[in-house]
């Protein structure tokens, strides 16, 4: 419940009427977007039980090593209802013709791999919420200053998802395991969107804006 | 750290 209260609130991508429809004007749309959910991720992972006691600098390196992840899981979980589109807000949703002219394409088929495999298990709101912690807890820095402490928080949600699905799913005695090895795609789906935006910077032709830089700097 | 200025700054936000 604490998690399912933590949820942030719904962004909109609202792209700039002025620019053309091209290339520039998508990857422009969504970094922008990013940005501002990222901004919104912080708060959320900051009332994450747990998390603000952790070390300020073990806290930024979960964040810098899971941000793409946390907002990746997000779109997912948005798209789940949409037919091989990627729902990035309410009002930006990407088909795989839109993917292409952005030149995104590898990135989406990968995002809507994950989708088909939650919608296939039925992902619901609680699992969502519990697996994007789990990941942010996940982020496997080699720079963590106090590893027991965030051990301890991982422990903690994962045993959040072990219990919803104790009392949920009794007759699926897999289904926590089966969410969990899902992070493996997730995470290797972030990595293919942190280089992508990464080619995009040095392409320097679309404006980033500072936190979602020096993210992507952190991973780079 | 200077690097990581506005990460840092968000999360020691009260907020």
């Amino acid at each position: 419940s604490h998690l399912l209260e933590a949820e942030p609130e719904k962004v909109y991508a609202m792209p700039d009427p002025a620019l053309p429809d091209d290339d520039i004007k998508a990857l422009t749309t969504l970094c922008d977007l990013a940005d501002r959910e990222l901004v919104l991720n912080i708060g959320w992972a900051k009332h994450l039980p747990g998390f603000s006691s952790l070390r300020l600098a073990d806290q930024m390196r979960l964040l810098q090593g899971a941000w793409m992840e946390v907002l990746l899981l997000r779109v997912v979980f948005r798209s789940l209802g949409a037919q091989d589109r990627l729902v990035f807000a309410e009002d930006y949703v990407m088909d795989a013709a839109q993917a292409r002219l952005a030149g995104l394409p590898d990135l989406h088929a990968g995002v809507l791999q994950l989708v088909r495999k939650y919608r296939a298990m039925g992902l619901e709101m609680e699992e969502f919420v519990t697996l994007k912690a789990i990941a942010l807890a996940n982020a496997d820095s080699m720079h963590i200053e106090d590893a027991e402490a965030v051990q301890k928080l991982q422990d903690c949600v994962h045993e959040a998802l072990q219990d919803y699905e104790r009392a949920r799913h009794p007759g699926d005695p897999r289904r926590a395991g089966r969410l969990i090895m899902t992070l493996p795609l997730l995470r290797q789906t972030a990595t293919m969107a942190v280089r992508s935006f990464c080619s995009i910077r040095q392409d320097g032709r679309v404006p980033m804006h500072k936190l979602f830089l020096e993210l992507l700097e952190a991973n780079a | 750290k200077e690097k990581h200025k506005i990460l840092h700054r968000l999360l020691q936000n009260s907020t």
